[in-house]
């Protein structure tokens, strides 16, 4: 609802990712370079991104070393 | 090595799907592997249960999180036969696992490797032609407001939080790129794509590279 608590708190959240946006955009305006902005998580912060969407983790993994390494 | 090559040329990539809320990016590159590779082998593309590994690969958490390797390591000591996603459809939700009897039909993983290809992104660009699209873990923090493009920036090496699989490359342009499907949706990058700059292990892409073998 508009004026609600959560609505508040979803505008502030999407108003921070319009400033994200702008300083991620400002690296490169090359057209095949990556392009940031309004999507279906900009309304998240970025404490909520982490936690339900960013929940992997890597095992450390041996380099790879040719064709011993495979197999 | 050819310049440009995609498995989705080669009919054996399943349509991008979405994880919704819940933190299985993991299961969803692991499964991706396999469907592939088994679609590879001359079998008919199947997608596989996603919820399976969720519920079952008792080493990772479930819609908590998890590694690729882990649920590798499962799927290889266990021989678990991954069965078809239309027999145990995905609910976003970490549920009691389900068994099936060793006679009932699925795709089982005989070996996988785990390599650290940073520094020799071409080598890894062999194995993707080789083996068949590569269960990755990357640093996704900025993927938050991606629409489209090749990531070129803001990528750490260092902070591996997402799970996606990589299932081709293109290095015919001024930037060569890695294609790589995620599992946010179609809604999500392009068309729930996302390209990386290949070279520089953006993201750390090229960090912890699995390859699976049925």
């Amino acid at each position: 609802e508009v004026n609600s608590p959560q609505f508040d708190r979803r505008l502030f959240f999407f108003q921070e990712s319009a400033t994200r946006h702008a300083y991620l955009n400002s690296f490169s305006a090359a057209s095949q370079s990556a392009k940031y902005g309004i999507n279906q998580f900009s309304d998240l912060s970025q404490r909520e991104f982490q936690d339900l969407y960013l929940r992997a983790s890597a095992d450390r993994a041996p380099a790879f070393s040719g064709q011993k390494a495979e197999g | 090595l050819p310049a440009k090559f995609d498995w989705r040329d080669h009919a054996i990539v399943a349509p991008v799907q979405n994880q919704q809320a819940c933190g299985s990016c993991w299961a969803f590159s692991v499964v991706g592997a396999v469907q592939s590779v088994h679609a590879i082998g001359g079998s008919q593309l199947v997608e596989l249960s996603v919820q399976q590994v969720l519920d079952c690969s008792f080493q990772n958490k479930g819609c908590n999180g998890g590694t690729p390797v882990a649920a590798l390591k499962w799927l290889t000591q266990t021989r678990v036969k991954l069965v078809p996603q239309s027999e145990y459809p995905y609910k976003a939700q970490t549920r009691m696992c389900h068994f099936f009897s060793g006679s009932h039909g699925g795709v089982g993983v005989k070996n996988f490797t785990a390599l650290d290809f940073s520094g020799q992104e071409e080598a890894m660009m062999g194995h993707l032609v080789k083996h068949g699209p590569l269960s990755v873990v990357v640093d996704a923090l900025s993927w938050q407001d991606y629409l489209g493009g090749i990531i070129q920036y803001h990528c750490s090496s260092k902070r591996s939080n997402h799970a996606v699989l990589v299932v081709g490359y293109d290095t015919t342009g001024d930037i060569p790129y890695w294609i790589v499907q995620n599992s946010w949706g179609t809604t999500w990058g392009d068309k729930g794509y996302v390209y990386m700059k290949v070279g520089s292990n953006i993201c750390g892409i090229a960090d912890s590279v699995a390859a699976v073998f049925l």
